[in-house]
């Protein structure tokens, strides 16, 4: 399985909608202090089910929500797809292509879909599961946060290695 | 569920001796199945929060003990790591992670910002030699790790606030480099 | 001592004003002082760790509120800000601190690795406006950065396992640069 | 006043005697991953009575002693000098130049001095504070810990700020 394509919208800096096309390799992400690269792994982490607003470095989990700028009202909702090729079947279900998508409206509650059918974040974690994609996440390293693979206790590398098994 | 972990856990350990190796040659790191006692503050790594077993104080808990013994240095603990040594031990626990089990994509955001040019070299080596088999998306700022993209985004903000993405270098088998619209 | 502190903040405020408006371009840099209630969780910094005051969880305890208000952007809490703006902005607290008053040295390690090519010019911009008046001690595998050093020291690691620290080069009043042993 | 020299000896990988000399304006340090220049960082905050082995990157305040490696024994005491250029008489008691010093034994307490003669700790905290160098060392920001100026609540801040007062 690889990822083929980031869609997102009203998410955090990238408030009209955007889409970024991916093959196999090394696709490299430069840009300007501020401009919204880490916003971009945050948005992934986020689709994936991150449930802790700090993990996404902000107070509460409305930060996500694109928060206005000059010229630009605040986003109403969020929304980040995530595309996976499965022509290999890795995930479960026989589909060619498998979608992942996360949409928040502002006040309300997370929703989750799998190629475009609503179900529950437990849902949406088994899948990514399949694929080794566990709640711990470590196939992200967040900025500033590659030590953490290591300063963590030996129990908690433990449960590491034991969801990417 | 044990006999998955433990042969999963076997493949992590023989990977990340070896990915110690590429990076750090001469080096050997070592992971170990170790019980640490909650109370048991000796814990030879650096001052990793005890785990409090859920049991009560004294119900020793499966932990994984992490080492790496440096060439020419005494053994360590984790702690006196430089911080170009810190990030590429943890880069060489990920790797030992991604042999044992590939995931589809991996995004590294800024993860050698603390490393010399020679182990920025290294780093990006480990990067080529795996690139057919996952995705890797890497945030940075250093100039060598954007000569090596397959692929290359760039990302700006606007006047507005508002972030957008730009152009796409695409690098054809034969290596001709194009520009795409995005 | 109250009214030595009052004009002291002052000072700091008035200076870091100053030091994010060289940094950032169009931006603003607030300082306040203000009672923050350790029981008030809506305290409009990030989750700054709440201080419970020595005297119970009610007494109001005067703190230091930090905002910044970056062009084109709605002011943020500082978690949001990215890695390189928050190193930034905290280089301008730094510079404000030091033009109150400074210290006979400082010793910045790496302070510069999150900074994108542009704001390490305006980084290194503020070293040399103000080296006259202490001694800079940096850090650094920028380029950039040695190439203003008026001193530049190598540290290596010997294959017994001890640091040595090599040769110094000096750059004259006419600015060529002379080795000295060291 | 000017840091005009840092002594080390038996500090951390400094297992042998090392000297410094230094000229106002900006010294830059350069060397490779983990050559030695963030000990160098580390011994200046020990001398001037740094007394948490985190900050040191230790378990306990021996670790700052060179630990011995191939070829070396490890070292039975480790000692700082801090040399600073009084001429203009910043640090109190009309001395030319002012040395620190800190010096401990494996296993034993650390010890102070100030030009040569036994101190204490509050003596040497003392004569610091008449420069700005209080406890809170904002003058020495280690490696990755630049944000934490930041990121302290609002009550430190303002007790770091009240010091360098
Ligand atoms: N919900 C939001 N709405 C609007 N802007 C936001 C939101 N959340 C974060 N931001 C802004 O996004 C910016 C940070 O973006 P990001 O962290 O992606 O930068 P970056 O490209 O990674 O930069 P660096 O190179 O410094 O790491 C901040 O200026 C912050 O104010
Ligand atoms: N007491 C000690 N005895 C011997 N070696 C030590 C001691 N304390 C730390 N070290 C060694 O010092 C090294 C770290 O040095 P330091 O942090 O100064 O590197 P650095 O030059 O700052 O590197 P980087 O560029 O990666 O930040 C580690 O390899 C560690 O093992
Ligand atoms: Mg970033
Ligand atoms: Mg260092």
């Amino acid at each position: 399985a690889f990822l083929k394509a980031i869609e997102l919208r009203g998410f955090k800096t990238f408030a009209r909608p955007t889409e970024i096309l991916l093959v196999p390799g090394v696709t490299v992400i430069i840009g300007p202090n501020g401009s919204g690269k880490s916003n971009l792994a945050d948005a992934v982490l986020w689709a994936l089910g991150e449930q802790s607003p700090s993990a996404l470095r902000g107070k509460g989990m409305q930060d996500v929500l694109f928060a206005g700028s000059k010229g630009h009202q605040p986003s109403a909702a969020a929304e980040v797809n995530l595309l996976f090729d499965n022509s290999q079947g890795e995930f479960p279900g026989g589909y060619q292509e498998v979608q992942i998508t996360r949409r928040v409206l502002r006040e309300g509650a997370s929703e989750y879909f799998i190629n475009g059918s609503a179900c529950r974040l437990l849902d949406l974690q088994e899948l990514c599961a399949a694929v080794g994609l566990g709640r711990e996440m470590h196939s992200v390293i967040s900025q500033g946060k590659v030590d953490e693979l290591l300063s963590s206790s030996p129990a908690a590398r433990r449960a590491l290695v034991e969801e990417a098994a | 569920i044990a006999t998955v972990f433990a042969s999963f856990f076997e493949e992590v350990r023989v990977s990340f001796r070896e990915m110690v190796s590429v990076l750090f040659p001469g080096a050997r790191g070592e992971l170990r199945l170790e019980e640490t006692k909650p109370a048991d503050g000796a814990d030879a790594e650096e001052g990793a929060e005890e785990d409090v077993a859920p049991g009560g104080r004294c119900a020793p808990i499966l932990g994984i003990n992490l080492q790496i013994k440096l060439p020419h240095k005494a053994p360590r603990t984790l702690t006196l790591l430089s911080g170009g040594e810190k990030a590429l031990t943890a880069i060489a626990f990920l790797f030992a992670l991604f042999l044992a089990k590939p995931c589809p994509f991996y995004i590294l955001d800024e993860v050698e910002a603390a490393l010399d040019n020679h182990n920025i070299g290294r780093f990006l080596s480990l990067l080529t030699r795996y690139q057919e088999r996952t995705q890797f998306l890497v945030v940075t700022h250093q100039r060598r790790t954007m000569e090596i993209a397959d692929t290359l985004y760039g990302v700006t903000m606007g006047e507005d606030g508002v972030s957008r993405v730009l152009s796409r270098r695409l690098r054809r088998p034969d290596g001709a480099v194009r520009q795409a619209s995005s």
